[in-house]
C-alpha cells in the first residue's frame, strides 16, 4: 500500500487542487475540509489532466507535478466540479 | 463542460510591454522582440494582427510583477506559478499578460534553472486570445512549464493548438496583395538592438571602409541576420538580405565589451549549442550573450584545442551540426555540444571542391546553403553538397551589400576612403 500522505503534503495538495479548479472553493463554514471521496476524485482529475497514472492518491509523482512551475490559471473552469458532481 | 469560448471581436490588437523584468540580463529590446515573436506564432495562422503601441490603451498590456499585484492571481516567488493572462472580454484587464518577476527569465540559455520567456509567452498569449488549458501533453496550452520550445524564429504551433485557435478565429487567408494592403505586416523588431545608423554616430569618413570594395575580415549569420565585419565596423543585413543601413556601424558601440583597442576581428560565429556569439582575434576569443560580452573573456583559443595563431574563418555546417575552423590551408572539425574537437583534425583543406583553401570567413544561411568568402568574392555550397554550386564565385559586394545598383549609388552619400 502507498504510504499515507504527510499532513503538509495533504494541505498543499488541497490548496493546489482548489486553486487550479479541481476542488470547489473552500466552504466558509468548514474551511478547507473536503470529503475523502471528493478529494480522491479531484486528484484523479488532476492526474488525468497532467498525464499521470490515475490513482486518486497524493503519490510522489502527483506531488512532484504539483511542484512543477506552471501557469496561474485554473485547468478546469469555475463550476466544473459542481457539474461533475451532478 | 467547457464554457462558451471568449474571443476578441476585433482582429487588430495592440500590445505593449508596460514593465520589464528588473534583474534579468535580457535587455528590453530582447524582451520586446520575444513578445513580438510569441504573438506572431498566433497571428501567423489566424486572421489576428498584433501591433506594438506606446500608450496605455493597448489591448494586451504586458507586465513583469511580483507577489500580490492586485489582480486576484498573486505570484509566489521562484517556481510555482510563473505567469498568467486574462481571457478576452469586456473587462479592462482582458488580454493582459503578467509574468512573475521573481523567475529567472531566460532566452536561448543553457541554464537549466531558467524559465524560457518565449515558451511561457506563447502559452500566455494563447490565453490572451481565448484558449484555455488542455491536457494534451504536446500542446503549448498544457499548464505546466516544459522548458524551451526552440528558436522563436522557427517555432510552429502543435496541431492541437492550431485546430483550437482556428475554431475561434478561422484560418488566416493566404497572403494576397489586397490583403496586405488592408493589414500590413508590422515591421519585425530585431532580436538584437539596432546598430547606430544615424549620421552623428558615424566617425570621420577617412577611417571608414567602403562596403563595395572591402575584403571582409569576418562574416557571420547571427540570429538569422548577416553581419559583415571590416576593421572597427560592420554592416548588418536582415533575414531577407536587406542592408539595415548603407553606412557601417561601429563594432565597439554595438558589441559591448570588445576591447576598444581591437582594430579588427578574425572570425565570428553563432554557436549552435547555446546561440552565444563567439569572436576570434589572434590567440584569443570572446563569448557574447546577445550583444554583451560574458564575464571571464577573452580566453585562449586553446580552449577549442586550436593551436596558437588563431583562425581565419569559422562556421557551423548545418548538414552535420559541426563547427569548422579554418587557418591557412588547414581545417578542424569541432562539436559545440560536447565542446570537443573531432579526432583526426586538422586536415588539409578544403573539404568542399571549388572553394578556395584559404578563406576570409564562412557562414551558413537560412536557405540551408553555406557561403564561403574570400577577397571580394563568395562561393555558395548547397545544403549537404561537397562542391561549390555552378556559377560561383560571385561578387560579394553586388549580391550582399547593394553595390553596383543605381539606387545604392544615389543613396550612398559620403565620398568614402576609396573616393567613390
Amino acid at each position: 500500500a502507498a504510504p499515507a500522505p504527510r499532513a503538509e503534503d495533504l494541505s498543499l495538495g488541497v490548496e493546489w487542487l482548489s486553486r487550479f479548479g479541481y476542488l470547489p472553493p473552500a466552504d466558509p463554514a468548514t474551511g478547507q475540509l473536503q470529503t475523502q471521496e471528493e478529494l480522491s476524485k479531484a486528484i484523479t482529475a488532476m492526474q488525468q489532466f497532467g498525464g499521470l497514472e490515475t490513482t486518486g492518491i497524493l503519490d510522489e509523482a502527483t506531488l512532484a507535478l504539483m511542484k512543477t512551475p506552471r501557469c496561474s490559471l485554473p485547468d478546469l473552469p469555475p463550476g466544473a466540479q459542481a457539474r461533475r458532481k451532478r | 463542460q467547457t464554457p462558451p469560448p471568449t474571443k476578441w471581436s476585433k482582429r487588430n490588437l495592440s500590445w505593449r510591454v508596460r514593465t520589464f523584468p528588473r534583474d534579468s540580463p535580457m535587455g528590453r529590446d530582447t524582451v520586446r522582440a520575444l513578445m513580438y515573436y510569441a504573438l506572431k506564432v498566433w497571428s501567423d495562422i489566424t486572421p489576428l494582427n498584433f501591433h506594438e503601441v506606446a500608450g496605455n490603451t493597448a489591448d494586451i498590456q504586458i507586465d513583469f510583477s511580483k507577489a500580490d499585484h492586485n489582480d486576484g492571481y498573486p505570484f509566489d516567488g521562484p517556481g510555482g506559478t510563473v505567469a498568467h493572462a486574462f481571457f478576452p472580454g469586456d473587462h479592462h484587464t482582458a488580454g493582459d499578460t503578467h509574468f512573475d518577476d521573481d523567475e529567472a527569465w531566460t532566452f536561448r540559455s543553457s541554464d537549466a534553472h531558467g524559465m524560457d520567456l518565449f515558451a511561457v509567452a506563447v502559452h500566455e498569449f494563447g490565453h490572451a486570445i481565448g484558449l484555455s488549458h488542455v491536457a494534451a501533453p504536446s500542446s503549448i496550452m498544457q499548464p505546466y512549464y516544459q522548458g524551451p520550445v526552440g528558436d522563436p524564429l522557427r517555432y510552429g504551433l502543435p496541431y492541437e493548438d492550431r485546430v483550437r485557435v482556428w475554431q475561434l478565429y478561422g484560418v488566416r487567408e493566404s497572403v494576397s496583395p489586397t490583403a496586405q494592403l488592408g493589414t500590413p505586416e508590422p515591421e519585425e523588431p530585431p532580436l538584437l538592438p539596432e546598430p547606430p545608423n544615424n549620421r552623428s554616430s558615424i566617425p570621420p569618413w577617412k577611417d571608414v571602409p567602403h562596403r563595395c570594395t572591402a575584403h571582409f575580415d569576418a562574416v557571420a549569420q547571427i540570429r538569422g541576420e548577416a553581419f559583415f565585419f571590416k576593421g572597427k565596423y560592420f554592416w548588418r543585413l536582415t533575414r531577407d538580405r536587406h542592408l539595415v543601413s548603407l553606412q557601417p556601424a561601429q563594432m565597439h558601440r554595438f558589441w559591448r565589451g570588445l576591447p576598444l583597442h581591437l582594430d579588427s576581428v578574425d572570425a565570428v560565429y553563432e554557436r549552435t549549442s547555446d546561440h552565444k556569439i563567439v569572436f576570434f582575434k589572434g590567440d584569443r576569443y570572446w563569448v557574447f550573450k546577445d550583444n554583451n560580452v560574458e564575464e571571464g573573456y577573452p580566453r585562449p583559443v586553446s580552449d577549442f584545442s586550436l593551436p596558437p595563431g588563431g583562425i581565419d574563418a569559422v562556421f557551423s555546417w548545418a548538414h552535420n551540426d559541426r563547427t569548422y575552423f579554418f587557418k591557412d590551408q588547414l581545417y578542424w572539425r569541432y562539436d559545440d555540444h560536447t565542446r570537443r574537437m573531432d579526432p583526426g583534425y586538422p586536415v588539409q583543406g578544403p573539404l568542399w571542391r571549388g572553394v578556395p583553401s584559404m578563406l576570409d570567413d564562412a557562414m551558413r544561411w537560412s536557405d540551408g546553403a553555406s557561403y564561403f568568402f574570400r577577397g571580394q568574392e563568395y562561393w555558395k555550397v548547397l545544403d549537404g553538397e561537397l562542391e561549390a554550386a555552378p556559377g560561383y564565385p560571385q561578387s560579394t559586394a553586388r549580391d550582399w551589400l547593394v553595390c553596383g545598383e543605381p539606387l545604392a549609388d544615389a543613396e550612398d552619400v559620403g565620398p568614402g576612403p576609396q573616393g567613390r
